[in-house]
């Protein structure tokens, strides 16, 4: 399973449809300061289910759709969708009794090839998951990723400037790192 | 969940102090260790007590993470992220600017510690180093041709300027 | 001491978010504010409240620190940083990589502000990019050619590498 | 008046006599990370009296006395002198009764074109300062630089961290730093 792709629209500074196509091993993001690069590091965090307008550098959760700017006017919603590989794997078969052997079947708990996972907010307040295409609860997107390694407090996400509250934190706060890694 | 706490604590702290682990990688040597703090009766408690991350550099004296140099600081840091991140792998991660204050003989220990995840894990990488740039087997460039409206271009190595500014030239 | 620091304050705030503040020669437009944060009734008081930084880059909208960018946020700190220098100045000023998450355009801009302070302060300025490097009258290198000891050597630009490495070749 | 010279030795890692010439008003200090460039601001900070051990990134101020290396034992004390030139200047006189005009005199309380101020710390915890070779007391050195602007906790010295502890300050904090300028 791997991520194939982003889509953002009306998202912080992303105001058009735009596409991140991760198809190699590593991607680079580049440009200028305040350009919108890690815009789209919270992008992913927003569709991976974050709560905390805090963590997404809002003071609240509406402070994701793009606001106007000198040149345009605000938007009416903000959408982003995350594309995932989801071919069938052969996985270790830890539960049954006969032995473990390995398994076939597909890492996210959905039997398409490929996974569309969307969050979409609108400015009166309406608020959307979507799984293919299909209305979801938050919790059903927690379910798809349990024991994948994909959340919002996982350790796959470095966020810009947690290298300096990192080193910055007390030792008690240093714990507290850890026990989200738990 | 004192038990998960013990056993995270202790894949983190091989794969952070460990021979082969990240901080002898990164820094090409030396040794770390990562310990609950005791209090002032000397007890550790799984539970309660905070931690703290020792440091020895190659060749130098073995200090706290308050007392080494800003370079040798961030390299500790992201030396134990990425401990954190081996012990939950997953299939991507993404790094913002993690390689601000390194210099090039870091930034090259860094990318070819990344290397070393790859057949596990895929990476987005935000960065203004040139180095980490050419690590990357694709790289995009965000920009605003209007203010305050963010635009995706594709660009190759050579369109990036000095420090990450992107060339008018490159397309869509 | 409540008047001082109505004082202090009131300079510090003219010398940061007035018309031809730090904040507008960094950023080369836009506006921003320094506040005391008023409390649940709506009160600020001298003596107690805290202070809040609102900015607003050049074709922006306006926000509190906390929602810029990184290099944004380097930005505003730094103009906050030398404003309250210029409230209090003194024969000398001393900056240890202030410059780190700025990119090409922005440090440009940083070199051209320190520029402007030069009729009343010299100024010592620590840095790994090449651009404020090309801003200093002389450059003094630290190496470690024994490990643990630090060796100052006189350098010239072209002897300073990508980013901060030394020629071997650099003299005492 | 301004600042001339820097002379270190046995501090931190500056195991050997060290100096540094500031003949122009922008001097850059370059170097790989851990070399030793911040301990040059750690230096001018500990001579102008500073004393708390943390602000000098140590925990005791007996941190600041070379440790000894790989290759080399440790020193039996620190000394750091600044050197400033102090000629004969104009200032406005606005103190005297009969109307404000200028007066010559030197920026620095002491006669003499040159002003050295050292400062040593020993391995047996003897520590002493020194202005033009002559032991004095730390309030003489305060009194040295009252209004001029140099010391420890003017904003003339932004040590490395400051900006992003500042980012990371809350209102609070942020009053704090404010009232250290008043
Ligand atoms: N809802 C929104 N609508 C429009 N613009 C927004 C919105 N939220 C944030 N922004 C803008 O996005 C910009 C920040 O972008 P971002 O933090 O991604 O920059 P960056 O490319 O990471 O820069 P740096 O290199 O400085 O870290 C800010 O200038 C901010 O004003
Ligand atoms: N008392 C001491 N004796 C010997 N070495 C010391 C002493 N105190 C600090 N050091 C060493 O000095 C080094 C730190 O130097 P410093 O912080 O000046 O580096 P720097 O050049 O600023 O690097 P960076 O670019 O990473 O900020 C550390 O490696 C530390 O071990
Ligand atoms: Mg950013
Ligand atoms: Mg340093």
């Amino acid at each position: 399973m791997r991520l194939a792709k982003l889509t953002l629209s009306g998202f912080k500074s992303f105001a058009d449809h735009t596409e991140f196509h991760f198809d190699e091993p590593i991607i680079g993001v580049v440009g200028p300061n305040g350009c919108g690069k890690s815009n789209v590091v919270d992008a992913i965090k927003w569709v991976l289910g974050e709560r905390s307008a805090k963590s997404l550098r809002g003071s609240a959760m509406m402070d994701v759709i793009f606001a106007g700017s000198a040149s345009r006017k605000p938007m009416g919603g903000a959408s982003v969708t995350l594309t995932f590989e989801n071919p069938m794997e052969s996985f270790q078969d830890d539960g049954e009794e006969h032995g473990s052997g390995t398994v076939q079947r597909r890492a996210l708990g959905v039997d398409t090839e490929e996974v569309d996972v969307t969050r979409r907010l609108f400015s009166d307040g309406k608020s959307e998951y979507l799984i293919n295409g299909n209305k979801v609860r938050l919790r059903d997107i927690k379910e798809l990723f349990l024991d994948t390694g994909i959340g919002t407090n996982a350790y796959s996400i470095i966020e810009q400037g947690k290298v300096d509250a990192m080193l910055l934190a007390n030792p008690i706060e240093r714990r507290a790192i850890l026990e989200e890694a738990a | 969940s004192r038990v998960r706490f013990e056993e995270t604590f202790n894949a983190v702290r091989e794969n952070f102090a460990g021979s082969s682990g990240m901080f002898r990688r990164l820094f090409g040597g030396g040794s770390a260790d990562l310990f609950l703090v005791p209090d002032e009766e000397g007890q550790t408690d799984w539970l309660e007590s905070g931690i703290e991350i020792r440091a020895k550099p190659p060749g130098k004296e073995p200090r706290v993470i308050n007392q080494l140099s800003g370079g040798e600081k961030t390299m500790t840091a992201v030396a134990l992220l990425l401990a954190i991140f081996q012990s939950k792998p997953s299939p991507f991660c993404i790094l913002d600017e993690v390689d601000a204050a390194l210099d090039e003989a870091n930034v090259e220990r860094f990318c070819a510690v990344v290397k070393q995840f790859l057949d596990s894990s895929h990476f987005i990488i935000i960065t203004h180093h040139k180095t980490t740039m050419r690590l990357c087997n694709q790289l995009y460039g965000v920009t605003m041709p209007q203010r305050g409206v963010s635009k995706r271009v594709a660009v190759r190595f050579e369109e990036v300027g000095e420090d990450g500014q992107i060339d008018e030239a490159a397309s869509e």
